[in-house]
Parts: structure tokens; C-alpha cells; sequence
């Protein structure tokens, strides 16, 4: 148990590096064990350093940074576990049009092996889709839904 | 495996039968505050057997039955799962998740193409097909920031979970 | 020191009502005390109906119903202390389009008797301001910050 | 009265001294994650006399001091108010607070008007012209999710503070 943890550890702080390298555009990131001999009691902080210089604890990050750095982390770990599919609640909404942008092309090319669905109220993102789908309510109480494939006429 | 379609009735905002479908790729979701696209997330996790109610955001699972002018006392979601190139089964498979009863005691019903399956049987074509439901392949709205707020220890305690 | 809280109660209650009938296009909203009779040991609860149907309790909303619904408390307590100036940091964060603009017009609307100042990455913001703050990090290290007079030419 | 200017030098990311100049109205603030955007919010509540270095997301207030290549150990802020049509008094009124020393012990010390003055004459003055940093005057990144977030008990508590 204690070696299935350690790792699962390494192979996380590996894969995020990677990713919020991509995410960030060239920063990065760190992921700590406050004490590695003891695994099991251990706490796991995180630290990052999104513009290349000094390294910061998340909770010293902005708002957009520290989302940006929870998405490298979730997104790790994907890759560990992979699954056929994805499924993304708003996850970009702390991020301004630049860093939402990088998460729309990053999720576009996880989409080449596993089915990617986001929900997103951001326009940028839009453009990334290979499908769209449109919600809305007219009647303040059922729930209607348009699809579109990209590159057919616009239900919205 | 992929996602071909999932089919609401009656749950949560879907108080009128829909059928979505879904292509292999990237898929955008988007539509105003409170239109029902978290519901539909909520559709997935529910069709798929979560056992909580507060991962699909209602206090008991009868909350889930579509709540408006007429109402009806079950509901139900089916999810169609179509075979990739990769894939060895080449049949399709599909899972539908029914619930009966008024507020007090709700009985949950689950079916495997068509024949009646127990809940464990749900979970073991999911592990078969490499789908969890509780490691990241969901992200639910606000868990960006739940992830951001936990403590040391809460994080190495998420990473015992899923190691 | 029990009647000053009630008095605040009913006042953020009526409020709160007004405000959130203009954000929600229409929705009511109610402030609830569990325990009315003894009101330093009660709980205060919120219930919404966005759309005019049955009352929802907070939790069960949608993330941008819910967003809306706090910032209607929010600005309840401002009408009631009111401050020379207000600062918000990017308290449109989860709501769509025109959830946002609803926003920006009241803010707009309280900006003729109160200086308001506020932080937003949503394009559909800038067009309510009087003038607009652009902030920027050329080298990594140092913030710079550009002014601009709505009206006059664009620095960004 | 209303808010003149503010003059950030050497705190947080402005490690170049900065002068912004606010009008009546309403003022939007943007631009990308990470600029310094929230830092402003910072200064604002730095020079009006927060106790609190967690308000202004530091552990201690010597971490305010701005980090870069050449690190000198002192910031400062200055905030600058004009009397509006309807105040009583003409005159404009200058705040600064300036922190010194390293990493260690830090020393703050208030100016009004360019005389040294104690934080109580500061906040004398806040309360004259009915600027409160406790109430809603200042919503800060991430205050809605915490009073979504908030039980029934917090929110009563968070009501009598206010009362
Ligand atoms: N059992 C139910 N019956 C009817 N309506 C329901 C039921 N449960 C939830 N709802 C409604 O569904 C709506 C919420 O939908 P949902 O959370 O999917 O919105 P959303 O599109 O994700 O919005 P946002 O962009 O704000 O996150 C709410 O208005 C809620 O009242
Ligand atoms: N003492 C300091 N010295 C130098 N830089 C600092 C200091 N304290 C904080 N910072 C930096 O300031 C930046 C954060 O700025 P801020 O929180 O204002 O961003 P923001 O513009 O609000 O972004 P977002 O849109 O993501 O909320 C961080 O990159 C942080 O490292
Ligand atoms: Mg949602
Ligand atoms: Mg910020």
C-alpha cells in the first residue's frame, strides 16, 4: 500500500509537469511530499511557478493560476487512469481567453484517443469542437437541447 | 468503447423525453445559467450507478424525478455505448437506470440490453471497459475549487483513494 | 443586540427582493430565519426560484443561479451600510452573457452615487464602464498598468 | 468623497512605483491571470489599514514586499481621496502606510496628510466618510463562493458582525 502510493506519487508529479508546462505556456510546477519516508501520513503540497521565476505555493497563486495548476493536476491524473471518456464542467472559468484557449486545444488533442465532452459558456472554446451542443430552457421548466456538427448550419 | 447517446426522461430539468447524441471527438456543451447542462452530467453519473445523491446534487434520489406542473413518480436514463475501431466486442451495449417511488423510499432498477442486471453487475462491464466513476474522468462544476482549497492531507488522502 | 439583528434581517430580506427581481429578470427570492422567536440561535437560509416557479433551496440551484443569488445579498448589505466606493473582483465569474450584463447595468446604475470599481475578464463588462484599467505583466516580474477615458483611443 | 489615486511602490508584483488614476463613475478592471489585477484589491485594503495579512492573501505582512531580482525590504502605498459635490469639507485627504524590515519583524506606520499618525486616527477618518473594510465594500476574488458555500450558522454570524 505504501509503495502503490509512492508510485502513483512519482508518476502524477511526472505527468504534471508535462502538462502545466503545455498548460501555462513554459512555466512550472511541483508536487511535494512533506515527508517521503512516511508516505501513508504524509501531506502533498503543491507549488508552481507559472512565469519561469520563483516558486509559489498555490495559495499565494491568482485566482486564474491556481485553476490553471488544479487542471494540471486533475488532468495527470487522466492520464494515469485513462477512461473512454471525459466529462468537464466549466473548468475554465477562472481563466482569462489565452489560458482557456490552451485547455480547449490540449482537451481537442486528448480527443484524438478518448471522447472529450466540456461545458463551457467561454466563445473561445467553441472553436475547438469537433461537436456542438446547445442547452436551453424556453418554458422556465424543461430543458431543450440542439446539436450541431462543426461545419453545419447553426441551430443556436 | 464511446458514448453514442443518452436518453432522459422525466429526470431532474428533462421533463420531456430527450435523446442526445454524441460523436467520438470533442464535444462542446454550452447555453445559459440554469438551462440544464450540469443535469446532463448529472444524467451520466446517475445512469452509470452512482450511489450517492449528493454527487448528483439532491438530498435523496427521489429529488431526481422531474419536478413541474405534472408529476410523475419515476424516472429513468438510458446511456448507449457503440464499439471504436480498437475495441475487440463489436456489439453495442446499452445501460438504462429507472426510479419508482414517491418521496419516501425510492427502489432503483438497472438493465443490461434489455435484461434486468443487479448494480455489481453495472460496475463490472464499467471496470471492463476502463470507466470510473470516482478518479477524474468526471469533473464536476466546483471541483476545480475544491481541489484548489484541500489541505495536504486531504490531497494524499484523494491519491490513496485512487492509487 | 437581538432587535438590531432582526431589524438587519428584515431589512437585507425586503432588499434583497428588489435587487434579485432586477438580476434575475423577475425571480424572487427569500431570506429565511429557522427560529425567528430566538434570532441570536437561529440559521439564516437562502431560497431561490430563478424562472418563477417553486422555491429552490441554495444548494440545489445551478452554479450561475446560485452566483447571482449571493450577489444579490451582497449588494442587499451595501444599500444598507453604503460605502463611498465598492470593489469587486470578478464576481461575474460563473454567469452567461446576459446574467453578466444584467450585472454591469446595475453596477452602472449604482456608480451615479457611489464610485464602483470593479475586476472582470468578460468583454461584456467594458461597455458599461465609465473608464477602463488595463493591467498587464511584460516581464514576468512587474505589473504595469494602462488608463484609458472611455471615448478615447484604445491602449490595450 | 471618492477615490483620487493610488500609488503602489514595491509592493507584491509592483515592483515598479505606479500611479493609478481612478474616476468618479465606474471604473473596469482587466486583463490576463496573474497581471496583478487582485493586487490592486490588495493595496486598497493594505493602505486603508487591514490587521489581517490574510486579507490581503499573505501569511506575514512581510511577504507583501515586493520579490523580484533586487529585493529592497520596504514597500510603501498612498491613497488619495477628492471631496465630491455634496461633501462638507473641500479639502483632499492622503493616506499612506509604508511597512519596513526583513523577513522577520515588520514595522508599519501611517501618514495623514504627510503627519505621522497612529491606525486608529485612520480609522477615525474611514468611519467619518463611512468607508467600513469589514461590510461589503470590497467583495474579494472567490467571496461568492464562500457565502454559497456558507451553513445557516455562518451566515446569521456573518450577520451580526454586520449588525
Ligand atoms: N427534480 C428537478 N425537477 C425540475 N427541475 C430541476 C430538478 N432538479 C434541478 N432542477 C433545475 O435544474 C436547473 C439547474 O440546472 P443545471 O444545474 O444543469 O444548470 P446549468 O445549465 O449547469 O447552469 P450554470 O451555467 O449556472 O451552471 C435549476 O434551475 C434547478 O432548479
Ligand atoms: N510579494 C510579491 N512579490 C512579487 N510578486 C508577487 C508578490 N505577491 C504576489 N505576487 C505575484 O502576483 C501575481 C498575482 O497577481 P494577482 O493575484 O493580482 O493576479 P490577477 O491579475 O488577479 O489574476 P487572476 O485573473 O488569475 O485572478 C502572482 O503571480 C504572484 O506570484
Ligand atoms: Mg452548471
Ligand atoms: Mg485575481
Amino acid at each position: 500500500k505504501k509503495n502503490e502510493l509512492l508510485t502513483l506519487f512519482r508518476k502524477i508529479r511526472e505527468n504534471m509537469k508535462v502538462i502545466y508546462r503545455a498548460l501555462s505556456g513554459g512555466g512550472e510546477v511541483e508536487l511535494l511530499m512533506s515527508d517521503e519516508s512516511d508516505p501513508l501520513n504524509t501531506e502533498i503540497h503543491i507549488r508552481a511557478s507559472p512565469k519561469g521565476n520563483a516558486f509559489t505555493k498555490l495559495s499565494a497563486l491568482s485566482g486564474g493560476e491556481k485553476s490553471l495548476t488544479a487542471m494540471a493536476f486533475i488532468m495527470a491524473v487522466q492520464n494515469i487512469k485513462p477512461s473512454p471518456f471525459y466529462y468537464l464542467d466549466e473548468v475554465d472559468m477562472f481563466l482569462d481567453g489565452s489560458n482557456a484557449e490552451r485547455i480547449g486545444s490540449m482537451l481537442k488533442a486528448n480527443s484524438s484517443y478518448a471522447q472529450v465532452m466540456m461545458i463551457s459558456l467561454k466563445k473561445a472554446l467553441l472553436k475547438y469542437a469537433d461537436s456542438l451542443i446547445g442547452v436551453t430552457m424556453v418554458d422556465g421548466e424543461n430543458t431543450q437541447v440542439f446539436q450541431k456538427k462543426v461545419g453545419e448550419a447553426d441551430p443556436f | 468503447m464511446y458514448v453514442e447517446s443518452l436518453e432522459i426522461d422525466n429526470f431532474k430539468s428533462f421533463g420531456v423525453k430527450t435523446k442526445i447524441l454524441f460523436d467520438q471527438g470533442f464535444t462542446v456543451i454550452s447555453g445559459p445559467n440554469g438551462s440544464g447542462k450540469s443535469n446532463i452530467g448529472d444524467a451520466f453519473l446517475f445512469v452509470l450507478g452512482t450511489r450517492s445523491s449528493k454527487t448528483v446534487r439532491a438530498d435523496r434520489l427521489g429529488d431526481l424525478i422531474h419536478n413541474g406542473k405534472t408529476r410523475r413518480n419515476s424516472c429513468s436514463v438510458s446511456i448507449k455505448f457503440s464499439p471504436s475501431e480498437k475495441d475487440q466486442i463489436k456489439e453495442k451495449v446499452e445501460i438504462t437506470r429507472i426510479i419508482e417511488g414517491v418521496n419516501g423510499d425510492v427502489k432503483s432498477t438497472y438493465y443490461l440490453n434489455g435484461n434486468r442486471v443487479r448494480h455489481n453487475d453495472i460496475e463490472e462491464f464499467l471496470q471492463s471497459i476502463g470507466l470510473l466513476l470516482d478518479s477524474y474522468g468526471f469533473v464536476l462544476q466546483g471541483d476545480i475549487n475544491r481541489i484548489i482549497e484541500m489541505s495536504g492531507i486531504e490531497r494524499r488522502k484523494l491519491l490513496e483513494s485512487i492509487a
